[in-house]
């Protein structure tokens, strides 16, 4: 328990009234390991302790609180503001159709996030989605998104093996001539320097200009977040993050790199494998947990 | 790196970044670090033989790759993993490998339950000409994975691959799944499967430790594939599991196709994480 462990950092530092240059930085050592070992990025872990430290030192430590509380507190608070501070999906406003490109690595939880994303968007605002196949790499990506949609009644515009670009077009159309007020464009899974990969996304971006671009990641992804999301966001310059699999046991600190490094606000969680396994995104929830 | 000089704490603390950056847990990193403070008695030390000592302590820590081979006929590997972490693809790469070696190669869709996993798989057996065997999507996986090896055992053989659908080692359920998978898999001969191999995304920060614990307390496990290291990540979180459980790492995933799986190599991979 962090609080536990804090309050014997403090209790060893007695008669301490008042947050001090040394009992802060032991505390922040303490968090150091925490952050750490929660897979949140070096950096990102350096750039927070240092945050903290100066909001910390010389912080009122009120009559009710113990010094420990109140660095608990301050950190709490600390990672709940860089995560966004409140939770808030986007609004899914504007001239129809609106469109919601899936991008990241791979195996990540593109193709899944889709049918959860149609599903809460159908059930939640009343759209008539269309879910998009431009993932033609993968042997029978096709046949995985036409499944879920079979299974949620909720149509899939496909054109089989051909260009990724050309599929997102056509899929636009087909969109628009059916009376879908949304679509989602499953994309192929990619490294962040694979440049014609990546240039194939802006190319779809360009073409059909969607409005919102989800960077789907795995909660259990470690160090590298931070440079996988930051090529993602320089070039491609996504409007949110989905963190998947977080019904698994990753402390996810991944969130609070990617959130640090791009600033773009993290959206929903995948919960589980089923379509109704879609959550919006708390900070408070999340730093919990990433705290242990 | 540093050039030549003494081993600060600046020092120390600028590799240790180095190797936090690779996944490698602060345990393994200061383990690796004070085992280079020892060697050095502090004295002047080049980054060659600072390097050298490094790459020395973090070999240490994992198992020697053994060289293949069959332990029956048909030789059975059961691919387990969590979700998305690359087993269909992996065993794709397999039959692949052990068909250009002249061998007679079968694969199991042991997957009934994600969307598009049989079909998944269907593909890389057409593609590398390998028998396949499926039940229906919603089968129950256990009997896929007998009745395939009752099939390559009929058709005599020599390797089967079992796919497995992705599951999260905290999910008791699914963890009970694939332990039944194995019961009655060894309803045909108690010592299967001859090689069970845990399948991690090479981008896995720390959680590579549970997923180790996680499945190795429900089948032992005989190697690790790490997979898309042609990313930027280094795997270096899976070297924990390597030492706690003496497993070694197999292959390694480089890439999406079929020839994109190299056996695994300690002294490469270490040299790899210090470059
Ligand atoms: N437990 C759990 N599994 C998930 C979640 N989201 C996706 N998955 C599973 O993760 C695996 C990969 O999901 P996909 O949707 O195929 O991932 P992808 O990003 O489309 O993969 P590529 O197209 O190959 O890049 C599948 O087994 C999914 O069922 C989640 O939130 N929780
Ligand atoms: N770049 C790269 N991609 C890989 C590698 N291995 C697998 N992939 C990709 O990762 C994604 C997931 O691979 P799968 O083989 O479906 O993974 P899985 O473990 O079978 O997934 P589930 O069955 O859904 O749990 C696919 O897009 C693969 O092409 C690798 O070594 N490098
Ligand atoms: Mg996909
Ligand atoms: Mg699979």
């Amino acid at each position: 328990q962090l609080s536990d462990k804090l309050e014997g950092i403090f209790k060893r530092l007695r008669g301490q009234s008042q947050l001090t240059e040394e009992n802060v930085s032991e505390t922040l050592r303490e968090i150091r390991v925490v952050l750490l070992s929660a897979d949140v990025n070096f950096k990102t872990t350096k750039e927070f302790i240092n945050a903290v430290k100066e909001k910390a030192i010389g912080a009122e430590v009120l009559t009710s609180l113990s010094p420990g509380q109140v660095m608990v507190k301050v950190i709490h608070d600390e990672l709940v503001a860089l995560l966004g501070g409140q939770a808030e999906e986007p609004a899914f406003q504007g001239s129809p159709p609106f469109q919601i490109l899936m991008m990241g690595l791979q195996g990540s939880g593109k193709t899944t996030a889709c049918g959860k994303l149609a599903l809460h968007l159908r059930n939640t605002r009343k759209k008539n989605p269309l879910l998009v196949a431009c993932d033609v790499y993968r042997p029978a990506a096709i046949d995985q998104l036409k499944t879920i949609g079979k299974s949620l009644g909720i149509p899939v515009y496909d054109e089989g093996l051909g260009d990724p670009v050309k599929i997102s077009e056509n899929g636009r159309k087909f969109a628009r001539d059916n009376g879908h007020d949304l679509v989602i464009y499953d994309t192929a899974g990619r490294l962040q320097m694979d440049d014609e990969l990546m240039r194939e996304l802006e190319r779809i971006i360009e073409s059909v200009k969607p409005q919102e671009k989800f960077f789907v990641a795995d909660a259990m992804t470690g160090q590298e977040a931070v440079n996988v999301a930051k090529t993602f966001n320089d070039r491609l310059d996504f409007t949110g993050v989905i963190l998947t699999k977080m019904d698994g046991d990753a402390r996810g600190g991944a969130a609070l790199s990617i959130k640090s490094i791009t600033g773009k606000p993290i959206r929903y969680v995948g919960t589980g494998e089923k379509p109704d396994a879609l959550e919006v995104f708390y900070p408070d929830r999340m730093v919990s947990r990433i705290l242990g | 790196a540093f050039g030549k000089g003494k081993l600060t704490e600046q020092v120390i603390e600028n590799i240790e970044e180095k190797l936090l950056a690779a996944d490698i847990s602060m345990e393994v990193a200061s383990h690796i670090m004070d085992e280079v403070r020892v060697k050095a008695k502090g004295e002047e030390i080049d980054s060659m033989q600072l390097l050298a000592w490094m790459a020395e302590s973090t070999r240490n820590l994992m198992p020697v790759t053994p060289v293949w081979t069959a332990k029956g006929k048909p030789h059975v590997i059961l691919m387990i993993g969590v979700n998305g972490a690359g087993k269909t693809t992996t065993i794709g790469k397999l039959a692949h490998h052990y068909k250009a070696k002249g061998l007679s190669v079968m694969v199991a869709a042991g997957d009934t339950f994600r969307a598009g996993a049989i079909a998944q798989l269907e593909k890389w057996a057409q593609r590398v000409e390998v028998d396949i065997i499926k039940h229906q999507e919603g089968a129950d996986a256990a009997s896929v994975a007998f009745d395939a090896y009752a099939a390559a055992k009929a058709r005599n053989l020599d390797i089967l691959i079992i796919d497995t659908a992705g599951r999260l080692h905290n999910k008791g359920h699914l963890m009970e799944e694939l332990r039944k998978l194995v019961r009655v898999l060894r309803k045909h001969d108690e010592v299967l499967p001859h090689e069970c191999l845990l399948v991690v995304d090479g981008n896995t920060g720390q959680n590579a430790i549970q997923q180790g614990q996680g499945f190795n307390a429900i089948v032992k496990l005989d190697g690790l594939v790490v997979t898309k290291l042609d990313g930027t990540a280094k795997g270096g979180s899976i070297i924990p599991l390597c030492r706690e459980f003496g497993i070694p790492v197999c292959w390694v995933g480089v890439g999406e196709d079929l020839d994109d799986l190299i056996r695994f190599d300690r002294d490469e991979y270490v040299q790899g994480l210090f470059l």
